[in-house]
């Protein structure tokens, strides 16, 4: 006869406060354990109800919620192909920018071209010029102000060049900022302009330090311009970016790639078994 | 708003003399859950909730206002007190020129805020401040100060070689040689657990006389803000926080957490990409925004 597993207040909180601490949203946490506490009452558990045998079980579901069938980059195989990189600042953009065309280069034989559209921020061109010359790629920039002017030129430069991929990298910007955030959707009129179609791949560039703040950029970007993944960086630090989950399910955003550190080959494709698992480790 | 919400479960409160423990038990529900939203670390709230709804209970109902506004009275002094209660000065009566060593992780806010430090230095304390920067990894990470340095009229000191040590001796002995009563080091950002990184400031610090060192954190961070500031306390030490990016919506919980697990005040705070927009930290505006 199976012993059907009882789960205790005790052993709940130990999964709350695993979850909690993994920057998973107090919401999520709430329905994680619901579910948990459904799958307890409905099944047939042998193995012994520690902690450990309930978290590998919400690893299960989570890792459910982040497989998605469009996790791939969206790449155009016969004309241009516009991948718009955005977020807060210092979240990793730049860097995942230049890690990006270097991914791209080695795997493809696509000619690729940087856009420095950070007008603003003390070296950010030369910091984006460095990369490009990294990954062995085009580089564009001039004396604009205006960001999307920037992108304007860029993109008359990568047709009469015959660029395949252009990866524009923008400012910093809060989502709360007004101005930013219509800078940025400026920009992405300007790309839909020139080249009749949004970007393929417009991309909210996340710390994965970041805590619930996380979830509050990716609605507020996503209310000015039409985000179709989300990249995670320093997940090489000791953060578990948990918001990752709502990102998923809340907002429908697949994550696309991760950043494990700050060397040209730190960025690898999103792994939601990989991810799910090291969630509470 | 947090207030909103415990007015519902304060409304059996009324006409009570004093607050109960069964009365505050669906308000501390309500004032939990808003500090975890607000990225405040798990355990802190924990002790927080039961440290401060000892001071909540047994409290009397004071006749002129309302339970919840008491209540979250009560509330935000005790936290302004765990936020605050410290000086915010820098260590800066020392020979000449006071050193002040800026770390942090990646992105932070680092470079923009040395630069911020000096200017506040320069116009608010009258100081004569030289800045120079030992990141020698991120790409253009020296220029960007040096560009930053121009912006706000501050004396820049260039390096000779790609030595982290050789650069600080030099950049000290320059910054005397110009009359500069202090020197600013930026460092390059690094994971609190990455040790070579760790070993490279306990170096600084080792060989070179540092008189004040300030931990940068950006307010956005999640529930690892405990552990980045504990880490960088426990092996590098550190004198001071600076808080980045609040002139955001985060929060800001991490003020709370490191704060509260390294003893060390919050200085300074970032309210914008400006070099004039460093200022000082106040606990108890910041109280009541990670309160919400
Ligand atoms: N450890 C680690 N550091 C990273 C990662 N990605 C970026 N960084 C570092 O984070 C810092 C900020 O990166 P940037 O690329 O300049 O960030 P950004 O978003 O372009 O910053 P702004 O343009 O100023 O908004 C740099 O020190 C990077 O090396 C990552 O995956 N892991
Ligand atoms: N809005 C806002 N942006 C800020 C603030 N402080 C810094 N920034 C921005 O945050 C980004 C990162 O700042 P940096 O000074 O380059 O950060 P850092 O810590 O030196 O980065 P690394 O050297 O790569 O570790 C830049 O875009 C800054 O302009 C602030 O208080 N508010
Ligand atoms: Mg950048
Ligand atoms: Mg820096």
């Amino acid at each position: 006869l199976k012993q059907s597993v009882k789960i205790d207040e005790n052993t709940i909180e130990l999964i709350e406060e695993a979850l909690i601490m993994s920057d998973v949203s107090v919401q999520t946490t709430q329905i994680l354990i619901e579910n948990i506490k459904k799958r307890v009452k409905n099944e047939k558990f042998e193995n012994e109800a520690t902690e450990n045998f309930f978290l590998d079980l919400i690893s299960d579901e989570v890792e459910k919620i982040l497989k998605r069938d469009d996790l791939e980059l969206n790449l155009n195989p016969h004309r241009l192909s516009v991948i718009l990189i955005s977020g807060v600042n210092g979240s990793g953009k730049t860097t995942t920018v230049g890690k990006l065309s270097g991914l791209l280069r080695k795997i493809s034989d696509k000619r690729i071209m940087l856009v420095a559209a950070d007008t603003f921020r003390a070296a950010a061109i030369d910091q984006l010029k460095v990369w490009s010359e990294r990954s062995n790629v085009s580089f564009f920039s001039n004396d604009q102000k205006d960001p999307a002017s920037v992108v304007y030129s860029a993109l008359d430069d990568a047709i009469r060049q015959n660029i395949e991929i252009l990866i524009i990298d923008t400012a910093g910007r809060l989502a709360n900022n007004s101005n930013l955030m219509s800078e940025i959707k400026k920009i992405e009129d300007i790309v839909i302009k020139k080249t009749n179609s949004l970007p393929q791949e417009t991309l909210l560039v996340l710390d994965g330090t970041s805590g619930q703040n996380a979830l509050s950029q990716i609605e507020k970007f996503k209310e000015v311009i039409t985000l179709t993944g989300v990249v995670i960086t320093k997940l090489d630090s000791s953060s578990k970016a948990g918001f990752a989950i709502s990102a998923s399910r809340d907002f429908d955003l697949p994550i696309k790639f991760i950043g494990v550190g700050e060397k040209l080959e730190d960025l690898v494709p999103f792994d939601p078994s990989e991810f799910s698992r090291a969630l509470f480790k | 708003k947090i207030s909103e919400k415990i007015n519902s479960s304060f409304k059996k409160l009324r006409g009570n003399a004093v607050i109960s423990e069964n009365n505050v038990l669906d308000a501390l529900k309500e004032i939990r859950l808003s500090l975890l939203e607000a990225d405040v670390n798990y355990k802190v709230v924990k002790e927080l909730i039961d440290t401060i709804k000892e001071k909540a209970i047994g409290s009397e109902v004071l006749k002129s206002v309302s339970p919840t506004e008491q209540f979250i009275k009560i509330f935000n002094d005790e936290l302004s007190k765990v936020l605050g209660g410290s000086t915010t000065d820098l260590n800066l009566k020392v020979k000449p020129p006071a050193t002040i060593l800026i770390i942090g992780l990646q992105g932070s806010g680092k470079t923009t805020s040395s630069a911020k430090l000096g200017k506040f230095l320069k116009e608010k304390s009258k100081r004569n401040p030289s800045l120079c920067s030992v990141d020698i990894y991120r790409p253009a990470a020296i220029k960007q100060l040096e560009i930053l340095c121009g912006q706000a009229k501050l004396n820049f000191i260039q390096n000779d070689n790609d030595k982290i040590l050789d650069i600080c001796r030099n950049a000290k002995e320059k910054a005397y040689n110009v009359g500069s009563d202090t020197l600013i080091i930026d460092t390059a950002g690094r994971l609190q657990i990455d040790e070579e990184m760790l070993n490279e400031l306990k170096s600084i610090k080792n060989e070179i006389e540092i008189h004040e060192t300030l931990l940068v954190i950006d307010s956005m961070i999640g529930q690892e803000a405990i552990n980045v500031a504990k880490n960088f306390n426990d092996e590098i030490g550190i004198d001071g926080l600076v808080l980045t990016k609040l002139d955001g919506d985060a929060r800001g919980g991490a003020a709370l957490s490191a704060k509260y697990v390294t003893g060390k005040p919050i200085k300074l705070f970032g309210s914008g990409e400006g070099l004039d927009m460093l200022e000082i930290f106040h606990p108890e505006r910041m109280a009541s925004r990670i309160l919400g």
